[in-house]
Order: structure tokens, then sequence, then C-alpha cells
């Protein structure tokens, strides 16, 4: 009857200057919320596909993290997003592509999963189908953050397509 | 990009995985985050992966499956196989990492990059939260 969980938030090359101890205090907080939320859903008999949510909507939410509010921008400046999900014991999956107004694209990865013959939508067809399974809608500028604005005008200024966070990476360029 | 693996009382494992992909991509470009096998894989025999990082090279790798089938094939520990696998990752000349959970609750947190922001609590009730090596 063990449970146990873990979360990721990116990985990169982090910038020491763009990481503050008040910064690293930030992350640090809402890394722990996001995994407690999880851990109280296996703690109290939940599922491992409902704690995989829980934790991941807390991170899609925050800002922080390049998912959800926080994403970053394409070359057509807007918020293009995916998420999938696994279920082991099925070995069930959804999975969703091109996404741009879809509050927390996890959950969406999730109703394709068990509402749907498919595994993975994209685009504006998963979108269609997000509605009709009554998820949260959000007008794409709900996405917008500042700092990711900035970022993609940096990065289209070297000519260059960043692979990771750009918070936390400092030189991987396609 | 971020990700959770977990494990149930009822031994059943899960993993999810929702990014914004990489910025100024074009052309629709798709990485590994809703590429079942590759940027998330689960199954109870074995384990439940999420992965992060340099999506073409998950892809190409075929990382989170590759996790899976070491173990279920070879016998190799989750340890082993998720450091095989970002060793092959590198090899390829991709970075990034993943997060592991075997079916006995094992952890593994491995990648090749500077930091990953990562917590876990296992299962003992151990709550660690790291950013760095």
């Amino acid at each position: 009857n063990k449970v146990a969980i873990v979360i990721h938030g990116g990985a990169g090359t982090i910038l020491p200057e763009s990481m503050t101890d008040s910064l690293r205090i930030v992350y640090q907080n809402k890394l722990e919320e996001a995994i407690t939320a999880g851990h109280e859903i296996l703690k109290s008999g939940g599922s491992a596909m409902e704690a995989v949510q829980k934790s991941i909507n807390i991170m899609e939410n925050s800002p922080l993290f390049n998912a959800g509010k926080g994403a970053v921008f394409t070359h057509d400046e807007k918020n293009s997003l995916d998420a999938s999900i696994m279920d082991g014991n099925t070995l069930n999956a959804g999975a969703i592509a091109g996404v741009t107004n879809v509050k927390n694209p996890i959950n969406l990865s999730y109703e394709v999963m068990i509402n749907s013959p498919h595994v993975l939508l994209s685009g504006e067809g998963a979108e269609t189908f997000a509605k009709e399974q009554r998820l949260e809608i959000v007008d794409p500028s709900y996405f917008f953050t500042q700092n990711r604005y900035d970022a993609l005008q940096r990065v289209k200024a070297k000519e260059k397509s960043s692979f990771y966070d750009p918070n936390i990476d400092d030189s991987k360029y396609g | 990009t971020v990700g959770c693996v977990a494990l149930d009382e009822n031994g059943n494992l899960a993993a999810g995985t929702s990014t914004g992909g990489m910025t100024n991509k074009k052309w629709g470009r798709i990485g590994d985050s809703p590429i079942i096998g590759a940027g998330t894989y689960a199954n109870n025999k074995t384990c439940a992966i999420s992965s992060t990082g340099w999506g073409e090279y998950f892809i190409r790798g075929v990382v989170a499956y590759d996790i899976s089938a070491q173990m279920e094939y070879a016998g190799k520990s989750l340890s082993e196989a998720s450091k095989n696998v970002i060793k092959k990752l590198a090899d390829l000349g991709g970075n990034g990492g993943v997060i592991a959970l075997d079916h006995e609750g094992n952890i593994s947190m491995e990648f090749n990059t500077a930091g990953m922001y990562r917590a876990s609590i296992d299962a003992h009730q151990n709550l660690e939260v790291k950013m760095f090596r």
C-alpha cells in the first residue's frame, strides 16, 4: 500500500543571474505546493491519475513554468500547448497538441483518454473536443506573460529557437 | 515543461506531461511531451515516466518507453534503466531529464543538464525539493 509521487518543472542550464534567493524560494514553494496536493490525494485513497492531474494543474496555473499560463511563445506570438497522460494499469493514454485556449491541457489529454477512441488530438479539433467535454476554455490572452513575450523577442533577434524555458536556459539553441 | 508520476495505494502507476514547447517554434512543431512512449509512459509492470528537454531527441530515442522496456525485458532496475537512457540521450546529442517511479515506489530523477526543477515524496513520506545538481 505504498504511495509515492514525483514532479518536475523543466530542465536546463539555470542562469545564476536570473535565480535570486527570493526567486528560488518562490519556485521551491510552488513545487512543494504542487507535489503536496498530489500526495494528499494519494494519502486519502485517490488514484494516481487524479494525483498526476492535480499536481500538474497547479504548475499549469502558475506563470513560473513553461506549461499552461506561463507557456513560451511560438514564432507567431501565440501560446501552443501540448500534453499527455497515461494509465499504467490499463495502458490507456491520451494526448493533445497545438491547443491555444484550454486552461488545463493535461485535463484535456485525460478526456481524450477516457471519452474518445483516440490517443492524440491536435489543433482546432482538440479545442472543439474540449468544449464538448465542458472543460474550461479561456481567451488565448490568458496565457500571456510579459517575460515569455520578451524572451521571444530576444530569441527572434538572434534568429534562433530555444528548446527550453528561457528563464533557465542559456545555451540550448537549435 | 512540467510533469508528474504517481503510485497509488492500489499499485497503479500514472504519468503526465504538459508543456508550451519551445520558444519561437514554427510550422506546428510538436515535441515529445504529447508523444506516448517518447515523453510520457506508464506501465504497472515496470514504471511511470515523464520527460523534459530537447524533444526531438526524446522522440528519436523513444526515451520513456525505453526505460520501461529495459526493466521489462532486460531486468534492469529503475535507476539503471534511467541512467542508461539519459546516457543514450547525451550520446545522441540531446539533453534534458526524466522523473521516474517504479511499481515498488522507487524513485529516479536523472538529467544531463545543470539543473532540473523537481520534487518527490517517497513511500516513507520523505519530501525532497531540488533545483540544481
